[in-house]
């Protein structure tokens, strides 16, 4: 049975840097 | 559909949490990602607010634009319809939940503007 990483489950939503 | 669903949202899909408790995907809780991404040293959570949901550039897509974390920063993402997005205490949404629900079998709710979502962001980005 395939285990999943918890993290693969959220979104990764980076803010665009903008210093 | 030409696009691959992510396996692990569909029902029953084992989870592997921080602390390396494992758990059905349907039964996780707001705690379980706010306590894994405390333990871990790389991810930081973010709450990321659902602030438009428009048409995408297929008739199964979706493009939703966050505020992301303190900073407010506007991200948009486009998804296919049935994605689901895990709501702060209140579990995971989709745009169409009864396509959610008849792909995944994963009970959804409705995800609507103002939603505050669990997202993630690199610890080290400022």
């Amino acid at each position: 049975v395939p285990v999943f990483p918890w993290h693969s489950l959220v979104p990764f939503l980076a803010p665009t840097q903008s210093d | 559909s030409p696009v691959a669903l992510p396996p692990f949202f569909m029902r029953g899909s084992i989870i592997q949490l921080a602390d390396g408790e494992l758990k059905r995907v349907e039964d996780l809780k707001t705690e379980d990602f706010i306590q894994s991404a405390e333990i871990s040293s790389e991810l930081k959570i973010d709450s990321s607010t659902v602030e438009r949901i428009d048409s995408g550039q297929t008739p199964n897509a979706v493009v939703i634009q966050f505020s992301v974390g303190e900073l407010k920063a506007q991200v948009c993402v486009e998804v296919l319809v049935e994605y689901p997005f895990f709501v702060f205490g209140q579990g995971w949404s989709s745009c169409c939940p009864d396509r959610t629900t008849q792909l995944f079998e994963l009970s959804c709710a409705k995800l609507c503007v103002g939603d505050v979502c669990v997202s993630l962001t690199l610890r080290s980005l400022r």
